[in-house]
């Protein structure tokens, strides 16, 4: 599941600043 | 001691919402209400009007080619356009939800999997909820509140843009009788994002015990908030069932946009969460 979801992955695991989208 | 505790969830995610969440619903009744003098909302009722909001928020533009500029039309592009700042509008609040996820007590030590699920499945309603407060029966407000887009505006595009809004005021209209306000909404919000009956769940029991504690906080909160409405709590967890038809409905025009306008490109975060959703 993380696999096809890499962005929502990415902002779960962003520890504080925004991710650029 | 335990309705202390109870207090203080909803004290927590009260102080996460109004960290991540920008427009809350008293500043966005504020404006709507003409309560602030510095916030009056420029109003988008034509596509004339359309295209001079457009240029004062600086929304980020969809690169058209030449040729089919004259193909389409400028107005085909214009609707295009805005719905594609819609798009990127909507994966920032997406990182905006995540974040107030996150700040749930307990929900970064789930299963790394169960957390996607839950924004996977979450967020659409979540973001659905945060769009009632910005609206009214006449129109909604845009652009962290600097803009006022009309309801008929809206109804006016052409199909399937115009069916794009309409379900969401109808329930708006109907959620915001509840008169719930931000810090009833923070805890609300964090219901909906601990459901355990999402698919694919791996380990729902740890999800329902978090969902147990922040609903009886929310519970709590209501009676405490609005002694005078009866059975709120009820009424606030039976909008859930009618949030669930209206992200269904929502996919389902999103598909159809996607077979229907060549010029039609999903934003990479919102194509993660909508694959293979319902």
């Amino acid at each position: 599941l993380k696999e096809k979801h890499k962005i929502l992955h990415r902002l779960l695991q962003n520890s504080s600043s925004p991710v650029d989208l | 001691p335990e309705s202390a505790d109870l207090r203080a969830l909803a004290r927590q995610l009260y102080e996460s919402y109004l960290k991540y969440f920008p427009l809350t619903k008293a500043k966005a009744r504020a404006i709507l209400s003409g309560k602030t003098s510095d916030n009056t909302p420029f109003v988008i009722h034509d596509m004339k009007s359309l295209l001079e909001g457009e240029q004062m928020i600086n929304c980020r533009q969809m690169p058209m080619q030449e040729h089919r500029r004259s193909d389409m039309g400028i107005m085909h592009e214009v609707e295009l356009r805005f719905f594609h700042s819609c798009q990127s509008r909507s994966a920032e609040a997406v990182s905006e939800v995540t974040e107030f996820a996150k700040s749930i007590p307990g929900f970064v030590n789930l299963d790394l999997n169960d957390q996607v699920t839950l924004l996977k499945y979450g967020v659409i309603e979540v973001l659905i909820i945060m769009m009632a407060p910005l609206m009214n029966k006449d129109g909604t407000l845009i652009s962290y509140g600097q803009i006022f887009m009309t309801r008929e505006f809206l109804k006016s595009l052409r199909k399937p843009f115009c069916e794009m809004m309409e379900p969401k005021f109808e329930f708006s209209v109907k959620f915001n009788m509840l008169e719930l306000d931000d810090s009833d909404m923070a805890l609300f919000l964090a219901v909906i994002i601990l459901s355990g009956d999402r698919p694919g769940l791996l380990n729902v029991k740890p999800i329902e015990d978090l969902q147990e504690t922040v609903l009886h906080s929310l519970e709590l909160q209501l009676k405490m908030n609005h002694p005078d409405s009866l059975q709120l709590f009820a009424k606030v967890l039976q909008k859930m069932t009618d949030l669930r038809q209206l992200v269904t409905d929502h996919v389902q025009l999103i598909q159809l946009l996607k077979e229907t306008e060549v010029d039609w490109c999903l934003h990479p975060l919102l194509q993660e969460i909508m694959r293979d959703l319902y």
